[in-house]
C-alpha cells in the first residue's frame, strides 16, 4: 500500500538529507494520502495539509529545534487539535440518577456498547440499570436483556408496547426510585435523511433530559461520518462519541471528521462483541492508529 | 495532439475527489485513474474540444467495465431453475457486523414469497444476543419456517439442517443468516469457510454497509479469501449515500452487485443499476 502508512513517510524525513521545500511538498503529499485512507472527510484532509505546509515553510523555527522536529511536531499539533490531548471522562454526579442517552446510525453498535457502558460502571461500584427504548426493531428487547443478564444488571423494556416514549418514561421512574445511580437509555437505530425518526430522538431527549447523549459511531464509516453526525448534534445537543468495531482494520478517519466537526468528545471505544472490551478514549493511541 | 498529462491530472484530480467523496476506497480511485489513463494514451484531442467532457466519459466506460461484471445475476430465474430440478436455492449471507444481513434475508425472503416461492429460514447466527429471537421474529411476520439451535451451538449444523428440512418438505429456498465478523478475526473467517463448505451454497451473498469507507475494499479481499463471494448486496443507501462502496467492493470481488437496500422495511430491496450508480456518482 503505497504511501498509506504516515510513519512510513516520516521515516523519509528522517532519512532526507535535508528538509526543504520539495521534502515538505512530498510530505504532505504522503500525508494526504494516508488521512485520505484513514477516512477522514476529504476537504478536512485538503485543509490539515495545507495548514501542515503552510506552517512548516513559514513558521518561524522554535529555537534548538530542528526543521524536521518541526515538521513531526506540527504534523502532530494539526491532529490532536480535534481530539484534545487528555482523555475526557463522563462527569458522573454521586447520589442522583444519571441518564446517558444513546443514539446512532443503524447498526452502529448502540445496544451492544449500552451493555459495555453498565458493565464498566457497575464495575466501578455505580448501580447501573438499562432501559430498552428500542420498539422498532426485532429482537432489541432479547439482544439487550440477554447482554444484560451477562452482567447481571437490570433492564426494564416492554414487548407489548410501541410508544418509546412511555417505556422511557417508565423505566427512568422506576430505576430512580429504587436509588440506581447510572440509567442508560438504548434507542433504535435512525440517519439523517429519516426526519421522522430524528424528531422522534429530539422529542425524546426531551422528554427525558438526559445528563449525557452518547453518539455512536461505528470506525468503519467514511465520508459520511460528520454529515450525519452533524444532524444528530442539531437535533439533540451529542455530549460524547463512542467509537466502536476498533478491533477491526478501519482506521477511524471518519470518526475523527465527526468529532471534529461537532466538537464532541470521544469518551469510550469498543473493540470487540463482548461486553468487557471496552475501554476510555487516548487521543495519542488513537493518532497513531490513525497514522497507520 | 495527444492530452497533456499536467492537464489531464488536473481534470482528474477534480473527479478523484468526487469519487472519494462519495466513498470510493482510495486505492480503487487511483486504478481508476490510471485505467482512464491508458485508455486516453494515443487518443487524439482537437484544440477546441471540451477536455472535461472528454475525460468524463472515459471515466464513465472505465466505472462501468468495473460495475458491469460479465456474470448478471437474475435470482428469481436461478431459483427457478432448481425448483424444476427439484432442488432448494441455497443462499448464504455473510459480512461485517451490524451491515443488514438478518434484514436482507427477510427482504429477499419476500421477494421470493411474493414470486410464489416457499422459503425456509436457517438461524446460523448462534453466536450474537437475540439473533435467533430477531430472525425468528421476521420469520413469524414472514409466515415461513425458521430452523434455529441453541445459542453457541454449531452454526454449519443449522444450515445443514435447514437445507434437509428443506429437501424433505420440497421448499424452494434456503436463506442462512450468519454472525457478523470482523475480516480481521482469523477463527470468524474459519468458521465462516466451514459454513460454506457444509452448505454448498448456490450463491454467497456478501451483504456490506453503503456507509463504510476505505475498510469496504480490506473486508471484501479478506472474505473472498475464505470464500467466494458470489455477489454483493450493499445496504442503507437511503443513508444518503451515492453507493461508492459498491465500486470498491465490485473491484475487488469482480462480482455483481445484485440489489441496493434503501431502507428497514420488506419492499426496501432495489434491483442494482450501475448506470444509476454512476449518474449520481458523477453528477
Ligand atoms: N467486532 C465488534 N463488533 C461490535 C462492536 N460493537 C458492536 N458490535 C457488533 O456490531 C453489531 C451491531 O451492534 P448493535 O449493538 O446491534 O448495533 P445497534 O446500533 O444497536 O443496531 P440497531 O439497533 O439496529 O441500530 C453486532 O453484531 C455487535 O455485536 C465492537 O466494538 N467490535
Ligand atoms: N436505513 C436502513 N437501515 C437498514 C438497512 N438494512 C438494514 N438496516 C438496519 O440496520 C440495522 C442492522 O441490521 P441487521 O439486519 O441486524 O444487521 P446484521 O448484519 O444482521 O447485524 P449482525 O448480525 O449483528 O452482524 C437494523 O436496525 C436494520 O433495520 C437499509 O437498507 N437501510
Ligand atoms: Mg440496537
Ligand atoms: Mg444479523
Amino acid at each position: 500500500r503505497l504511501g498509506s502508512s504516515l510513519t512510513d513517510a516520516i521515516r523519509k524525513i528522517i532519512k532526507a538529507p535535508i528538509v526543504d521545500e520539495s521534502v515538505v511538498n512530498e510530505l504532505v503529499k504522503d500525508f494526504q494520502r494516508a488521512l485520505l485512507q484513514a477516512d477522514v472527510k476529504v476537504q478536512l484532509v485538503l485543509e490539515i495539509s495545507e495548514k501542515i505546509r503552510k506552517r512548516t515553510l513559514n513558521e518561524q523555527l522554535p529555537r534548538g529545534i530542528s526543521r524536521r522536529e518541526h515538521l513531526i511536531k506540527v504534523i502532530y499539533e494539526e491532529l490532536t487539535t480535534f481530539l484534545g490531548d487528555i482523555p475526557a471522562q463522563i462527569r458522573i454526579n454521586p447520589g442522583v440518577s444519571n441518564i446517558l442517552m444513546l443514539v446512532g446510525v443503524q447498526g452502529s453498535g448502540k445496544t451492544t456498547s449500552a451493555a459495555k457502558i453498565a458493565r464498566y460502571f457497575q464495575k466501578r461500584g455505580f448501580k447501573t440499570a438499562l432501559i430498552c427504548a428500542d420498539t422498532f426493531r426485532f429482537g432489541a428487547f432479547h439482544q439487550l436483556q440477554q447482554l444484560a443478564d451477562k452482567t447481571n444488571v437490570p433492564m426494564y423494556g416492554d414487548l407489548n408496547e410501541k410508544n418509546s416514549f412511555k417505556i422511557a418514561k417508565k423505566g427512568i421512574e422506576k430505576f430512580r426510585s429504587e436509588g440506581y445511580e447510572i440509567i442508560i437509555l438504548d434507542t433504535a437505530g435512525r440517519h439523517k435523511n429519516e426526519e421522522s425518526l430524528i424528531k422522534d430522538m429530539k422529542e425524546l431527549a426531551h422528554i427525558v433530559n438526559p445528563d449525557e447523549i452518547i453518539l455512536i459511531i461505528d470506525a468503519t464509516i467514511g465520508q459520511q461520518a460528520s454529515i450525519q453526525a452533524e444532524a444528530f448534534h442539531e437535533a439533540t445537543k451529542i455530549g460524547s462519541v463512542f467509537l466502536t468495531k476498533l478491533d477491526g482494520s478501519a482506521r477511524g478517519g471518519g470518526a475523527l471528521s465527526a468529532v471534529a466537526s461537532i466538537k464532541t468528545p470521544i469518551k469510550f471505544i469498543g473493540m470487540g462483541e463482548g461486553i468487557d472490551a471496552i475501554d476510555t478514549f487516548v487521543p495519542s493511541r488513537f493518532v497513531g492508529r490513525l497514522l497507520g | 495532439t495527444e492530452f497533456n498529462n499536467e492537464k489531464l491530472d488536473a481534470i482528474l484530480w477534480d473527479f478523484k475527489l468526487a469519487l472519494l467523496e462519495n466513498d470510493v476506497a482510495l486505492i480503487v480511485v487511483d486504478q481508476i485513474c490510471e485505467n482512464v489513463k491508458q485508455k486516453l494514451r494515443g487518443v487524439e484531442i482537437g484544440r477546441l474540444d471540451d477536455k472535461k467532457k472528454i475525460v468524463k466519459r472515459i471515466l464513465n466506460e472505465v466505472l462501468y467495465e468495473i460495475l458491469q461484471t460479465n456474470e448478471n445475476i437474475d435470482l428469481l430465474d436461478l431459483v427457478s431453475k432448481k425448483r424444476m430440478a427439484k432442488e432448494p436455492f441455497i443462499i448464504v449471507f455473510v459480512g461485517v457486523n451490524g451491515t443488514g444481513k438478518t434484514t436482507t434475508i427477510a427482504k429477499i425472503a419476500k421477494l421470493l414469497l411474493s414470486n410464489g416461492y416457499s422459503v425456509v429460514l436457517a438461524a446460523s447466527d448462534t453466536y450474537r444476543a437475540g439473533s435467533i429471537e430477531q430472525l425468528e421474529s421476521h420469520a413469524k411476520r414472514l409466515g415461513i419456517r425458521m430452523v434455529k439451535h441453541t445459542y453457541g451451538s454449531d452454526a454449519a449444523a443449522v444450515a445443514f439442517d435447514a437445507i434437509n428440512h428443506a429437501i424433505a418438505s420440497g421448499i424452494n429456498a434456503v436463506l442462512v443468516d450468519t454472525a457478523g465478523r470482523m475480516q480481521t478475526n482469523r477463527n470468524l473467517m474459519f468458521e465462516m469457510q466451514k459454513i460454506v463448505k457444509v452448505t454448498d451454497p448456490d450463491l454467497v451473498v456478501f451483504v456490506g454497509d453503503a456507509l463504510t469507507g476505505n475498510d469496504a475494499v480490506n473486508q471484501a479481499e479478506e472474505f473472498n479469501k475464505y470464500i467466494k463471494i458470489d455477489a454483493s448486496i450493499l445496504t442503507k443507501i437511503d443513508a444518503d449515500s451515492k453507493g461508492g462502496a459498491s465500486i470498491s467492493i465490485a473491484y475487488v470481488t469482480k462480482k455483481p452487485t445484485m440489489y441496493l437496500g434503501i431502507g428497514q422495511s420488506y419492499d426496501d430491496l432495489e434491483q442494482f443499476n450501475p448506470n444509476f450508480l454512476i449518474e449520481k456518482i458523477l453528477a
